[in-house]
């Protein structure tokens, strides 16, 4: 997080924003791939970092937000 | 259909009914969190795009944390209109263990918090998003040497670079369903969750 928001909340924003009608777990897959693929550095270190969701699902059925 | 009725079983493909109203509930530790400020409104906005009525509080503590979703599954259990989805996002800092830090240091654990809702009547059966953004602890993966590095790191360094979709996720399988104890699939109070934390398990989320 830095002082543009986090990388998994504006990535998420604007993956579902530019196709709000995909099924919610692709999009999320989207995301992943998305937020794995930033460089980040930490406040308390130089070197850089990787980040990667965790998805946990129970759904039964597909979900499409629009 | 009746939100207190049979749910009848999701035949393969289906897909969820959205056409009822849309409830989601943001909280947010925006206190010595910069930015934090630009996710609530960045999320806010695209709930209200989605159609979702908005409740947000910022800097709760560990209590409101739970009394907030308590509120809220009481709110949808008592509204006259039924909802059709709940979108719960969490925002705030982590504890080494996966806690998350209330506005008061206290800690709260997510999951107690997603089983408040998933006793919700009026969500039975319908979707509930639950959207984590914390840190898991404070492992900061560097990714170095294929062989010694975590398992989704090791995805990115293999051929073709994109994880694929069964392996990010995670199936929690209804093991209510799966059992043969009696109950009909939709009786399963973990059923139609979905989770997404900001980081893996025992990491930092940036």
């Amino acid at each position: 997080r830095d002082e543009k928001g986090s990388d998994f909340i504006q990535t998420l924003v604007e993956v579902l924003r530019a196709t709000p009608e995909g099924d919610l777990l692709e999009l999320l897959t989207e995301v992943n791939r998305q937020v794995c693929e930033l460089d980040v550095r930490g406040p308390d270190c130089n070197e850089r970092r990787k980040a990667c969701l965790e998805i946990r699902s129970s759904l039964r059925r597909r979900l499409c937000l629009q | 259909m009746d939100p207190w009725g049979p749910e009848p079983e999701p035949s393969p493909g289906a897909q969820y009914d959205l056409s009822r109203d849309r409830a989601a509930l943001c909280l947010a530790v925006i206190r010595d969190r910069p930015g934090a400020q630009r996710d609530v409104e960045a999320l806010g906005g695209l709930c209200q795009t989605l159609g979702f009525e908005t409740t947000l509080r910022t800097d709760p503590t560990a209590q409101a944390f739970q009394e907030e979703l308590a509120q809220f599954q009481e709110r949808l259990d008592t509204r006259k209109s039924p909802v059709s989805c709940a979108l719960v996002a969490l925002m705030a800092h982590g504890g080494p263990q996966g806690q998350l830090l209330g506005a008061d240091g206290k800690e709260v654990r997510p999951e107690a918090l997603v089983q408040e809702l998933s006793h919700c009547r009026a969500l039975r059966g319908c979707p509930k998003i639950f959207l984590l953004q914390a840190c898991r602890g404070g492992h900061r993966d560097a990714g170095m040497g294929p062989t010694a590095l975590p398992w989704f790191w090791r995805w990115l360094r293999a051929p073709p670079a994109t994880p694929s979709h069964a392996d990010v996720l995670r199936i929690y399988a209804d093991a209510q369903g799966n059992s043969s104890g009696g109950f009909t699939p939709g009786s399963c109070d973990q059923a139609d969750i979905l989770m997404v934390y900001a980081a893996a398990e025992g990491c930092v989320a940036y």
